[in-house]
């Protein structure tokens, strides 16, 4: 059975999946915690586009793609990227 | 392939590179060619254009291209070496759409030996991509992957995938098209770089492609191959020669003896796709670029003792080979490993085809064209009867050669 992953490996998906779009950036007023089944369903798309195994569990091929090397821009285009376009034009 | 949502409204895009890699081994220059590469390759599939700009240019180039760290005044800071590589924006009427930065701290390399650092090319194709309007995809062969895939091989000889291809066009359009728009199998990898000949080697005169008389033409793998005496040319899918200078024959076949500088004839064989290579009364198979085995007779293939060819080409209507000298041609069959008994036959059964063809090649599309001296007979997929329009020359259409302005009159079959 593949070890249930560390607070660190979640910490670090977690930023990984909002940096590059699968999870949408948390609200600046309020704490949000991202709720397991959406965390589960982020990785699943991510795992997709990456062509990895669909486990919806930051498993260790999960976290290995997450550390290549990668272009700085999200893999999926939406709230992600319209909150970096308004941070732009408010600077 | 995935859209931004936004694209280009003109169709010739300028370029600059403002500031190079600090620590890096490649030299401006080497930047410069390897951006002009990159951009290209997106341009011949689109048609769009693109232009230096120089660094006094009183205008800002659509594409400004930057080799920054860290923070770097914009939404995207490098991390040092690994993590992110670069990124590009948009299209847009913003001044910064288009634009597009490397991460100075990476090791940017170009032909790494020991397949260290991240190869600048592939990541600039990358990155380009976004500066045309196209978002991450997750096709396996495609160059728009997030994710760093390492080098793509050689600049001059690199082609988009197809879903690459698909997402641009869906933006910009196709470029015209060629009787060759689709490769069926992974292009031959290009030849290494050629040895530096010594000081007391005589240089061998350049033929001029657009005289014609070729010895040999194939289809190989999707590029029609243009072979003359010692050199060939190359003609890509896309309709763009892979260089207007020809390629040494011995740099690029390796194990092809010395002794034979020409090659009456080639073809790519079905079903196994080796190459073979006619001269004289023999013939050489390759898998690759990579000589396979000994030379083998023409009476291998059905000929008698002593015979040559002018012509050889796979139908893909009935899969078999066709072997031309003269006026007659013999038939064999590849799944039998044997010839078709009743021949040579007279090769008027092609008709309107010449005698004698320097050869004849089936097109990606599947037309069959018989080519001699500087024209060529085009018989339309499955027919044995040449276009009514044949001979053509076969600069303009195949050779990026300027048209006659007086076309002598083509001879006739």
């Amino acid at each position: 059975r593949a070890r249930e992953p560390s607070a660190q490996d979640v910490s670090l998906g977690v930023d990984w999946l909002t940096r590059y779009g699968y999870l949408p950036p948390p609200h600046p007023a309020q704490a949000q915690l991202q709720s397991p089944a959406k965390l589960r369903d982020a990785i699943k798309v991510m795992q997709r586009f990456a062509g990895l195994p669909e486990t919806g569990v930051l498993d260790s091929a999960t976290m290995a793609t997450m550390q290549k090397p990668r272009c700085s821009l999200p893999d999926v285009l939406g709230v992600a990227e319209l909150v970096r376009r308004r941070r732009r034009r408010r600077r | 392939y995935a859209l931004s949502g936004s694209m280009w409204r003109k169709r010739t895009l300028t370029w600059r590179v403002r500031s190079f890699p600090q620590s890096s081994a490649l030299t401006q220059e080497t930047v410069r060619t390897l951006m002009h590469h990159a951009l290209t390759t997106w341009g011949v599939e689109s048609g769009l254009k693109f232009q230096e700009l120089v660094s006094q240019a009183p205008t800002e180039p659509d594409i400004l291209i930057d080799f920054v760290r860290a923070y770097h005044q914009d939404s995207y800071p490098f991390d040092g070496q690994g993590g992110t590589l670069a990124h590009a924006f948009f299209p847009g009427e913003h001044p910064i759409s288009g634009d597009t930065h490397f991460d100075d701290e990476e090791t940017w390399t170009y032909r790494s030996k020991d397949g260290e650092g991240i190869d600048l090319f592939a990541v600039a194709v990358h990155e380009f991509g976004h500066a045309l309007g196209l978002g991450h995809s997750s096709a396996p062969n495609s160059i728009m992957r997030p994710f760093y895939q390492g080098p793509v091989g050689d600049p001059h000889e690199y082609r988009l995938s197809q879903d690459d291809r698909e997402g641009l066009q869906q933006l910009y359009g196709k470029v015209p098209q060629t009787p060759y728009d689709k490769p069926t199998r992974k292009p031959l990898a290009p030849p290494p770089p050629p040895p530096a000949l010594p000081p007391d080697s005589p240089s061998l005169p350049i033929p001029d492609r657009c005289d014609g008389d070729f010895d040999a033409i194939a289809n190989i793998r999707g590029e029609i191959f243009f072979f003359k005496g010692p050199w060939f040319w190359r003609l890509q899918p896309s309709g763009h020669l892979v260089s207007p200078r020809p390629a040494r024959l011995h740099r690029f076949w390796e194990g092809l003896p010395a002794a034979v500088d020409v090659v009456q004839a080639a073809y790519a064989r079905h079903p196994d796709g080796r190459i073979l290579l006619f001269s004289g009364p023999r013939f050489w198979v390759f898998r690759d670029r990579q000589l396979e085995g000994a030379p083998r007779p023409l009476t291998a293939l059905g000929l008698p003792a002593g015979e040559e060819v002018d012509a050889v080409f796979s139908w893909p209507l009935n899969g078999k080979t066709y072997l031309i000298r003269g006026r007659r041609y013999w038939r064999y069959d590849e799944a039998a490993a044997r010839a078709d008994p009743g021949y040579p036959r007279d090769l008027s059964l092609w008709e309107g085809a010449p005698h004698a063809p320097d050869d004849v090649t089936v097109s990606n599309t599947g037309d069959t064209y018989f080519f001699k001296g500087a024209h060529y007979w085009r018989f339309p997929k499955g027919s044995v009867k040449a276009e009514p329009d044949s001979p053509q020359p076969m600069g303009p259409k195949w050779l990026d050669c300027p048209a006659a302005s007086a076309d002598p009159r083509a001879p006739r079959p």
